[in-house]
Order: C-alpha cells, then sequence, then structure tokens
C-alpha cells in the first residue's frame, strides 16, 4: 500500500 | 501537519521571497543558477499535477499554486527582464546528470507504476539534487553575496525540518514514506557543507567565501 498520506506534503 | 512541517513550509516560503527580494534589489540575478530554478520549476510542476484532481485543503492548494507561479514567475525575470546580468558560462553543470538518474530512478522506485506517481516520484528525486547547478556554481566562483546565501539557507532549512516532520508523524500516524525520507536526506546532507561556513561564518557578519 501506497503511504498516500505524504502527497499531502509540499 | 506538525509545528515542524509548518516551519519547513514557512522556510520555503521565505526562500522564495528572499530569492525574488535579492535580484529585484540588486537588480540581478549574479550568482543565481538558473538550470537550478528552472529544475524547481519543473520539480513543481510535475509533483503539483494532483490539484487537478486531488483536493487535500485550502493550505495546500495555495501553496502549490504559489511555488509553480513564484518558480515561473523567477524564470522570467533570470531569462528576460534580468537576462544581461545571467551568465551562463560559470552555470555549467550538465543537468542531464540529475534528470537522467531520476527519471530512471523513478521507474524503479515508485509506488505504484501510474503516470502520475512516477511523476511525483520523479519529482521528489529530482528536488533532492536540483541544488547541484547552483552548490556547483558556488563552488567554481568561490563565495557568495550574503543576500544568496540566505536564500540558501532558507531553502536547506525546509528540507531539514521535513526530517524531524517525518519522525513525528512516524510516532503519532504510523506513517513512514521511504521514498520522501530517502530523498529528503540526500537533499539535506547536500546541504551540509554549505550550512557549516553559513553558521560559522555568514551569521557572524562574515562574507561567504570558501577556502582556496
Amino acid at each position: 500500500e501506497a503511504p498516500r498520506e505524504s502527497h499531502d506534503e509540499l | 501537519m506538525n509545528i515542524f512541517r509548518l516551519l519547513g513550509d514557512l522556510a520555503h516560503l521565505a526562500s522564495i521571497f528572499v530569492l525574488i527580494h535579492k535580484i529585484q534589489k540588486t537588480r540581478s540575478c549574479r550568482g543565481i543558477s538558473f538550470k537550478t530554478q528552472a529544475l524547481y520549476a519543473l520539480v513543481f510542476v510535475t509533483r503539483y499535477v494532483d490539484l487537478l484532481y486531488h483536493w487535500i485543503s485550502l493550505y495546500n492548494f495555495v501553496m502549490k499554486l504559489f511555488f509553480m507561479a513564484s518558480s515561473c514567475y523567477i524564470l522570467y525575470l533570470m531569462k528576460f527582464r534580468y537576462r544581461p546580468t545571467h551568465d551562463p558560462s560559470i552555470d555549467t553543470f550538465k543537468i542531464e546528470y540529475l534528470l537522467g538518474p531520476s527519471f530512471f530512478l523513478s521507474l524503479i522506485f515508485n509506488y505504484e507504476f501510474s503516470l502520475t506517481e512516477i511523476m511525483w516520484t520523479f519529482s521528489i528525486y529530482l528536488e533532492s539534487v536540483a541544488i547541484f547547478p547552483q552548490l556547483f556554481m558556488l563552488q567554481r566562483t568561490g563565495e557568495a553575496e550574503t543576500i544568496t546565501t540566505h536564500y540558501l539557507a532558507a531553502l536547506g532549512i525546509y528540507r531539514a525540518l521535513y526530517l524531524p516532520n517525518w519522525i513525528y508523524r512516524y510516532i503519532t500516524q504510523d506513517m513512514v514514506d521511504p521514498i520522501a525520507i530517502t530523498a529528503g536526506l540526500v537533499q539535506t546532507g547536500l546541504y551540509l557543507d554549505f550550512f557549516y561556513v553559513y553558521f560559522t561564518k555568514v551569521l557572524h557578519g562574515q562574507k561567504f567565501e570558501l577556502p582556496a
């Protein structure tokens, strides 16, 4: 599962 | 959002304002690598395509727009407005060496083999090394205007602050992002030499000069 939470970062 | 990330983002914002201020105040982009600035513009455009289909928050939206717009504005200033003050003969780092490996690594090490995920991953890898042409230029000239060093320091502090942010997120949210963390460590590591001179000399009022 991709840690997509990190995609909320800049 | 935690304090480390907020301060990191603010440092990133500050770095861009310092850079624009430097160019406008000295009416010159001397000492600034156009190649590094062009790479940052590419980083933002490839990373923030999710603006088109994925809403996160107003903060996120505004910041992404700002980073894309400001990086394009800086390219405009360097390429058109203050073009005569830019000397391509000292901005000679070959960006193929950064673009190529970033692209191939993003094809191999990604979270999902899809166009947008590969673009995101590519932008992360590219950002981690995009400062190379700028540092290379600094190395060649051996000195820098103080305001330029403030720009570089803010830019370095931005990614350095993301490191405690990731530790905090690991502890509080159990979140681990190996791609971002690895690239972030590399990116911060590239600044260590610069930080040493900045904190020991520039902040004590001395000029940024590398030992001969």
